[in-house]
């Protein structure tokens, strides 16, 4: 599981960042829907990064956002 | 159709490159 902290983004630039919380995203995500984990990580990753960062210590926005993204990705493929 | 490629994949590992320019 990939560890992240708000201070390691607040250190990094605005790519690192986005980079650092796709990592992170992927790691959860991939524990609940492994085959589309890349996918959801790339569609939340369009999220502002402060959003992003909210969502860190919100797992139950992450949550939301996840099965929001999924709906998405559903209809989108459909 | 461009949108077939949307949403673009985050592999672990690899510099993302989705969205350059955020």
């Amino acid at each position: 599981k990939v560890s992240l902290t708000a201070s390691m983004l607040a250190s990094a630039s605005p790519q690192a960042q986005k980079q650092m919380l796709g990592e992170w995203l992927f790691s959860l995500i991939q524990t609940m829907h492994p085959a589309l984990a890349g996918k959801i990580t790339g569609m939340l990753l369009e999220i502002d990064t402060l959003e992003l960062r909210h969502m860190l210590e919100s797992p139950e926005c992450l949550h939301t956002k996840v099965d929001e993204a999924i709906a998405v990705l559903q209809a989108h493929q459909a | 159709s461009s949108s077939v490629n949307w949403p673009p994949e985050f592999r672990p590992g690899e510099p993302w490159k989705g969205y350059p320019n955020i």
